[in-house]
């Protein structure tokens, strides 16, 4: 799966993702990738998420939805991303997955479980160029 | 502000982002038009094998799509979920936000929609998925993701039935299959 968000020239936001799914799924499953608060989500007054990992966990808990909203509340991108994980990892220890945050200011962070690290990539004009970032994992 | 304008995508598809990035920055587009973009280029790429055509076989050695994007300032989105024999499911679902009320369309009527706004229908398998799914099936079908049913999943086949014995909450949050990392992710 890929899963984006952006924020152009004018301030907007959007967030999308595009996924085959899982293999050897069962013919007719689809994950969490397009479905609004689960693989991704936008809200243009605070920011926006993509998770990425086992979506069919991901889906119960709205991670992106939950990341944003956290977002609200004032916490970094980095903190959202891990606070909506945790809520995963309660209920499902064995979980594994990430997910990027980007708050409407342009600050941005990640978060994962079930891996060593997270690598996520990000260009800004800061960066100057496509820069792959590593997260350790919670 | 010059962390405005910004892209950021999960795992380390750089050509995707890269895309993203000069749409929004050097072509002053906007953030839907990057985030389409950007996704475009990991459904040509197959990033991971997770993206586009030719990837993650269903139990029958199909692939299917599914794809979302949402406008953050409009709070609209448009997304298909098990797209069928169209490769550009992101552009499929920019379709589903900019011409229809819907937010989203799945299976064999997602793909009647995107051959009517001029997709091209065409077989999502190819000669590497169809390997990975054979040999999928000559390994028991081993891992699948059935719990519960009658032969044992565990090492056979289907087709299954549901398990003649009651259900324990226990077997219900039972996760057979290792899945949602590097290589093998929603």
């Amino acid at each position: 799966t890929i899963g984006m968000v952006a924020i152009d020239n004018q301030g907007k936001i959007a967030a999308g993702t595009s996924t085959n799914g899982a293999s050897h799924k069962i013919p007719g499953r689809v994950g969490d990738s397009p479905i609004p608060g689960a693989g991704a989500y936008a809200d243009g007054e605070v920011g926006a998420a993509a998770a990425t990992g086992d979506g069919d966990i991901m889906m119960r808990f709205l991670p992106s939805l939950i990341a944003v909203e956290q977002l609200r509340s004032g916490i970094t991108p980095s903190a959202a991303g891990e606070n909506a994980l945790r809520r995963i990892v309660a209920r499902y220890p064995d979980f594994v997955g990430g997910i990027v945050v980007l708050s409407i200011d342009g600050q941005y962070g990640a978060a994962c479980h079930g891996m060593n690290t997270f690598k996520y990539s990000v260009c800004n004009q800061q960066l100057g160029e496509v820069t792959v970032l590593e997260v350790p994992c919670l | 502000n010059s962390m405005i304008p910004v892209v950021v995508n999960t795992w380390p598809f750089i050509n995707a982002t890269e895309k993203a990035w000069e749409t929004v920055y050097w072509k002053k587009m906007s953030a839907v038009d990057a985030v389409e973009r950007g996704c475009i280029v990991c459904e040509k790429e197959q990033c991971d094998g997770t993206v586009g055509y030719g990837g993650s076989p269903d139990e029958n050695g199909e692939t299917t799509l599914d794809a979302m994007i949402m406008d953050g300032s409009t709070m609209n989105m448009g997304a298909v979920g098990a797209l069928r024999r169209v490769k550009n499911a992101i552009s499929v679902a920019r379709h589903v936000l900019d011409y229809t009320q819907h937010s989203l369309l799945v299976g064999d009527q997602a793909t009647e929609f995107a051959v009517s706004m001029g997709f091209k229908e065409e077989p999502l398998e190819t000669n590497a998925s169809t390997k990975i799914w054979q040999q999928w099936k000559q390994n028991n079908c081993q891992p699948n993701f059935w719990m519960n049913v009658s032969p044992d999943p565990a090492s056979t086949c289907g087709p299954y039935k549901p398990a003649t014995k009651g259900l324990t909450s226990k077997q219900h949050q039972q996760r057979g299959v290792k899945f949602g990392g590097e290589g093998n992710h929603d």
